[in-house]
């Protein structure tokens, strides 16, 4: 039991590292849009 | 902050290692172990698996913290330039105020701040927020008009050249006088809708033709502040002045009392953005990390937004 308790508390926080990645991304790449424009 | 590269938005995370290495090891130890031996050594493994378990939770924990950390970083580089940006066009036409004032606003949406149209992680439906970024490039289209219809004609900016300058007074004072060298008329004073003080209408009388006009209104956001918006350019010379043109010593002096006392109110604003941006990225992470249509609004932000360059370019 401690195992699989484990395995979905690790399932949990990839996935929410998977999304804060892509949140991460897309804020870079908005940063680089701005940063452009200001060039 | 370093504008001349842009960021690396390759953030070579391990994003999803789980689904990699784990359901593939996991089973392979235990067949291992019912095949080959006993009820002990069946433990031993599972202890194994568990510290093996309890290592990686661990791992991912502290790249979850990093990510956030490096979020927290991009928000400020993303905010200071968006300042920046702001400044520099509010330089350039007192008239992109009016254009860029809801657009700040949206900017203080966390979601809206990443890009995603309004409404995204709430469920609305995808025309919605189609036109909400047809209305984000609107904005941003009527904002390069003004831009470039501003630049070439010099001439009626300056004329109609606007500053404003941030003094702090007593707020027992009801006077609305700003000592600034010169000398004022009072010509009218009326209550507006969004400021509970008057606001006292001043015009140069140091040279008879001189075309200038001050408005002091006490800030709405701080009473202790006036604030005194200057139109036109004096076409004498300066109350200290001896010689010299006089369009230029009109210019420096507006242009030292901004620096003083704006700065100020700069710096105090600045500060209280810095403090608000970690508390924004803690709440944007967790409202998106608990949002199960994150993927799929995240796709269609994306989307909207490749779309939103493509027809750009």
């Amino acid at each position: 039991s401690t195992t699989s308790a484990l395995v979905e508390e690790l399932k949990r926080v990839n996935a929410e590292n998977k999304k804060l990645s892509e949140m991460l991304t897309l804020m870079c790449e908005n940063y680089n849009v701005l940063r452009k424009q200001l060039m | 902050m370093d504008c001349s590269s842009p960021l690396d938005i390759s953030l070579n995370l391990n994003t999803n290692p789980f689904d990699r290495s784990f359901p593939a090891k996991l089973p392979k130890e235990e067949i291992k172990v019912s095949t080959s031996a006993g009820v002990e050594r069946k433990w031993l493994v599972k202890d194994k698996s568990a510290s093996e378990l309890r290592e990686e939770l661990n791992r991912v924990n502290s790249e979850n913290k990093k990510i956030k950390e490096m979020l927290a970083t991009v928000y400020e580089n993303y905010y200071a330039l968006h300042h920046h940006l702001e400044k520099l066009q509010s330089r350039k036409s007192p008239e992109i105020d009016h254009i860029e004032q809801p657009m700040k606003k949206t900017k203080q949406d966390p979601e809206e701040f990443l890009g995603f149209p309004n409404g995204l992680s709430s469920g609305k439906t995808e025309n919605s927020s189609s036109n909400q970024s047809h209305h984000y490039q609107q904005q941003h289209e009527q904002k390069n008009q003004l831009l470039s219809c501003k630049r070439p004609v010099t001439d009626s900016f300056n004329k109609a050249r606007v500053s404003t300058v941030y003094v702090p007074a007593d707020s027992s004072d009801t006077s609305l006088t700003v000592k600034d060298g010169y000398q004022w008329r009072k010509y009218g004073q009326k209550v507006t809708r969004d400021n509970p003080s008057p606001r006292a209408y001043f015009r140069c009388s140091f040279a008879p033709s001189c075309p200038v006009k001050k408005k002091v209104q006490r800030s709405a956001e701080d009473p202790s502040i006036l604030v005194a918006t200057y139109e036109g350019t004096h076409n004498h010379l300066g109350p200290n002045a001896s010689a010299g043109d006089a369009t230029s010593q009109a210019g420096s002096s507006t242009v030292t009392l901004d620096m003083v006392h704006g700065g100020q109110k700069l710096g105090l604003e600045t500060n209280e953005r810095r403090t608000m941006q970690e508390v924004l990225v803690q709440q944007m992470a967790s409202s998106l990390t608990n949002d199960s249509n994150f993927t799929a609004a995240l796709a269609t932000a994306i989307t909207g937004r490749l779309l939103m360059e493509q027809s750009r370019t």
